[in-house]
């Protein structure tokens, strides 16, 4: 038996939207430690992962590792019937093709049942290795947005390029070029408003910004983003999930042959 | 154009 019970369901509500759009379907593995999933995209150029763990939870309880296999779609016109301020649980028998997910109305008043069927899913799942980055930057999650979104105007890639004076990503395109540096600032009054640079190497490596773009619909989740580069390897662009998890988005950068 | 890699060029498969 697999019962999860999420007083903050908007939570659950925010990081399906992270995902839906890079992952068609899924595999969401549970265990008694919580629930992960590890998904790449379409064209197999970036891989999202999620961490939520079983203290996250009001209630978790996962006799048997499950994994069960998720259309994204179909979870995402589930997950809208959810008000905003639901409490959702999710269950689902170990032997079960089938998912239950209740949302409960904050004063109890308003209870729905939905149960979604399950597929059999074989994905690839890659081993992502602990490495230490050369720099890592943690800046406002909505900054990064709106940098991500108006450089996309201007090209299709972005060059990201971090010193120890700060963080600079441009976009060429036919019209012509951009240029958005952000500098470190500690003296930010809110701790999300923050920009810090840690550095040990100095990175620039060139992305696909449509992937960039799509990883920001994780930007509600989290105040902060933290991104974590070295040369020739892929980007790590963090989100955290409340004090239960994260969301961690790898693209591939664009490397000459 | 720079060539854009596959995320699976750096990590294995499990």
């Amino acid at each position: 038996m697999f019962e999860a019970r999420l007083v903050q369901g908007s939570l659950l509500k925010k990081v399906q939207e992270a995902l839906k759009d890079i992952v068609q379907e899924a595999s969401w593995d549970c265990t008694s430690s919580g629930l992960s999933l590890q998904a790449m995209d379409g064209s197999h150029v970036s891989l999202v992962q999620l961490t939520l763990r079983a203290d996250g939870f009001e209630k978790y309880r996962c006799d048997r590792n499950l994994a069960m296999g998720i259309n994204m779609g179909s979870m995402s016109k589930i997950l809208k019937c959810a008000g905003n301020d639901d409490v959702i649980t999710l269950k689902a028998e170990d032997t079960s093709d089938r998912l239950e997910l209740m949302f409960e109305s904050p004063k109890g008043e308003k209870i729905s049942n939905y149960e979604m069927k399950l597929m059999d899913l074989d994905c690839e799942q890659l081993g992502i290795p602990d490495q230490e980055y050369s720099c890592s930057i943690k800046m406002p999650s909505h900054e990064f947005a709106r940098i991500c979104r108006d450089l996309s105007q201007i090209g299709e890639c972005v060059v990201i390029t971090c010193t120890k004076d700060g963080v600079q990503f441009s976009a060429k395109g036919d019209m012509g070029s951009g240029t958005v540096k952000m500098s470190q600032n500690l003296g930010a009054e809110k701790e999300d408003d923050q920009v810090t640079i840690e550095m040990t190497e100095p990175v620039q490596l060139t992305f696909a910004i449509k992937y960039l773009n799509m990883f920001t619909k994780a930007t509600s989740l989290s105040g902060s983003v933290c991104l974590s580069m070295s040369n020739d390897v892929p980007l790590v662009v963090e989100y955290k999930v409340e004090d239960m998890g994260h969301i961690k988005y790898f693209l591939a950068p664009k490397i000459e042959d | 154009i720079m060539p854009q890699k596959s995320i699976v060029a750096f990590f294995a498969s499990k």
